[in-house]
């Protein structure tokens, strides 16, 4: 969802 | 994936290779500080929790599993296999002081107020500060050994280069993670007094040792 981080990034 | 973003992966994996290969090769964690090792184990552990919860990729999964398991890995070699090499007189660091201000700014300053949320919020700032142990205990004992030297230049390197992808991402993909920006950049910033020494000191083949 829009509000949670971007979980791809190490 | 852009090329900053994958060059800073590569760089932080090669830290951790470095890391290990100085402990393999000397068999000994001296000018290691073990503090700061404990804190990059609990930055893992708090931000993958989203292993088990969201696949992404299998180079997020490996990426992420590695991490995870070298930085625990560290922590064991440290003060359990090679404890005797240890330098704990001059690791005096006060992890609570790192500890509980990122818990405190991560239950306020957070994306979403949910338990994994709070942990991943925790877990960038945490990760921010925690080489300060290291730094600290560089500072007190005036000198590191080269490779740690290496070490050191390579994880400070990730986070520099995260921010240019950052900046690409904010340019071409309008995406932008301020809690994830602010605390890299104070990350990067800790660094900069040591990546002045290692330019200066170790790139020309002089140990590094801080003026007496």
């Amino acid at each position: 969802d829009e509000l949670d981080h971007d979980h791809d990034e190490l | 994936m852009n090329a900053f973003r994958l060059v800073g992966d590569l760089c932080h994996l090669a830290a951790i290779v470095l890391l290990l290969l100085k402990i393999w090769k000397s068999r000994s964690v001296a000018g290691l500080s073990g503090k700061s090792q404990i804190l990059f184990g609990l930055v893992f552990v708090t931000r993958y929790l989203d292993l088990v919860t969201n696949f992404v990729s299998p180079y997020n999964t490996i990426m992420k599993v590695f991490f995870l398991s070298s930085s625990i890995a560290t922590v064991y070699l440290i003060y359990t296999k090679f404890k005797a090499t240890y330098d704990g007189n001059h690791d005096t660091f006060r992890m609570e002081f790192l500890l509980i201000p990122c818990a405190l700014l991560a239950i306020v300053v957070n994306h979403e107020f949910s338990p994994m949320e709070i942990l991943w919020t925790f877990s960038i700032y945490l990760e921010a500060v925690a080489i300060l142990p290291q730094l600290f205990m560089i500072s007190k004992t005036g000198e590191a050994e080269t490779i740690t030297s290496h070490y050191l230049f390579a994880l400070g390197s990730y986070r520099g280069l995260y921010i240019m992808n950052w900046l690409y991402r904010y340019y071409y993909e309008n995406n932008f993670d301020v809690i994830a920006v602010v605390a890299g950049i104070v990350q990067t910033v800790l660094y900069c007094d040591f990546f002045y020494l290692y330019i200066t000191k170790v790139l020309q083949g002089k140990k590094l040792q801080l003026p007496a």
